[in-house]
């Protein structure tokens, strides 16, 4: 009866995403402050991973995307290796 | 399977490498044959052939690390990134990595086996990138396989003959290298079609597609990379609302799928659904959630087993044809979906309405669009 495991926090989810998508597709490390710059980014590289894994392409961190981050992988970089 | 852009790849055959240092996962000898029988992989289906030395500088440097090894490219800890290589080129160029924060094995199916970790990072010291095949051994992530039974996936020996060309000094016949199956193939025949808490499951080979109409997505997996119990070339499945469980019948074997693990005390033999001892195989298994009664296709009869009752319905066997009327083939799979039947023969799956009228006969990937 211990509590339901909590999912990842957002932040964990956006980090782990974040680092996913820096290291195995060029997403370029950026400051905070252009936001605007860093989520665009976000889901273009987002784009291109869930194109690489057939998974539905909508530029957006969904559970099937997140999913297929946490799974032990390759560190060779998927694109623009 | 893709290749480094560029002209990334060795121009010579006699390549040479070297093993820096070990990790205390395993032992010595098992680390070595490890990487050895790796690289012996591509050395079969190419004219690249592998010398080990053991000091100095080789093409292909093999070490363990941790962390920020000092590349540029730090390892992350234990699971995400379990190794790295770099492609043919000078200085680190066929260099290959791995994560000693990581659990390598050389046998045991938990952990990461080595030999194939380190099989797929010498396709990238040889020129080969990711491969989007999921039944390629240059797929990212990493799937754990039978390393007895381990034959290089064609996909992978495409890619990297594409670089060097094939073995010339090719003796006697090869396995046949696996070629993840096709749902555009106009000839795809399933081996068998389930339900799986609102997914639907397509088997075929080592592999399966796991459809869910509410996401409208298709992936496919190779079986193993979920179930490493479960073999490939499956007779049947079909799941048991009643239960919740998904069965998996090859041979007289079964075993249950519990959502998307698997159910205790399994395998177990066919005979647990009362069937005579005769029938050592099926080809199909329909579940009838109307009537709770499962529908065992053997060759062209049907056998019933009440699952409320758990005893075969009186009458039965019965032909096919009686019990489908117009389904003449022999049925290779079958599923229950939305209330239609579905019955695969060959390429073609015909639908049956109430009363099991036969509606229509469309293609077999109507429910995988292409």
């Amino acid at each position: 009866y211990t509590s339901p495991i909590a999912p990842p926090a957002d932040e964990d989810r956006e980090s782990i995403a974040v680092n996913y998508l820096t290291q195995l597709y060029g997403l370029p490390n950026q400051s905070n402050s252009d936001t605007e710059k860093r989520s665009s980014g976000m889901s273009l590289r987002l784009k291109e991973m869930q194109q690489f894994f057939r998974l539905k392409v909508t530029g957006k961190l969904d559970e099937e995307t997140l999913d297929v981050m946490k799974k032990p992988r390759c560190g060779v970089p998927d694109v623009a290796a | 399977y893709s290749t480094f852009q560029g002209d990334y790849k060795w121009k010579k055959h006699d390549l040479t490498y070297r093993i820096e240092n070990y990790t205390p996962d395993m032992s010595v000898a098992e680390v070595d044959d490890s990487i050895k029988r790796a690289l012996q992989l591509w050395a079969d289906v190419t004219p690249l052939r592998f010398t080990r030395l053991y000091r100095g500088t080789a093409d292909i440097m093999i070490s363990f690390g941790v962390g920020d090894h000092q590349d540029g490219y730090p390892f992350d800890g234990p699971n995400g990134l379990l190794a790295h290589a770099f492609p043919p080129f000078e200085g680190i160029g066929g260099d290959a990595h791995f994560d000693d924060d990581e659990k390598f094995f050389y046998r045991s199916p938990q952990g990461y086996n080595l030999f194939l970790v380190a099989a797929h990072e010498f396709g990238h010291s040889l020129g080969l990138e990711h491969s989007r095949d999921p039944g390629a051994l240059m797929y990212p992530t990493y799937i754990h396989r039978d390393v007895d039974t381990f034959v290089l996936p064609k996909d992978d020996v495409d890619g990297i003959q594409s670089l060097y060309g094939p073995n010339p000094d090719e003796t006697g016949p090869r396995p046949t290298p696996p070629v993840t199956p096709n749902k555009c193939d106009p000839k795809l025949v399933l081996d068998a079609v389930t339900m799986l808490r609102g997914e639907i499951m397509f088997f075929k080979d080592s592999f399966f597609w796991r459809s869910s109409p509410h996401r409208g997505t298709v992936e496919q997996h190779l079986i193993t990379g979920f179930w490493p119990e479960i073999p490939g070339h499956i007779d049947a499945a079909f799941e048991s609302p009643l239960e919740d469980k998904v069965f998996i019948i090859k041979g007289e074997k079964v075993w249950a799928l519990y959502g998307y693990e698997m159910a205790q005390g399994y395998p177990k033999s066919l005979s647990m659904f009362r069937l005579p001892r005769k029938v050592q195989k099926v080809d199909a298994v329909l579940y009838d959630e109307t009537s709770y009664k499962i529908l065992f296709f053997v060759n062209k009869q049907i056998y019933s087993y009440n699952e409320e009752q758990r005893r075969l319905e009186k009458g039965y066997p019965k032909p096919v044809e009686v019990v489908f009327p117009g389904m003449k083939g022999k049925v290779t799979a079958a599923f229950q979906y939305q209330g239609f039947n579905y019955l695969f023969s060959g390429s073609k799956m015909f639908e049956f309405g109430a009363y099991n009228k036969l509606r229509r006969v469309l293609n077999n990937n109507y429910f995988l669009p292409c």
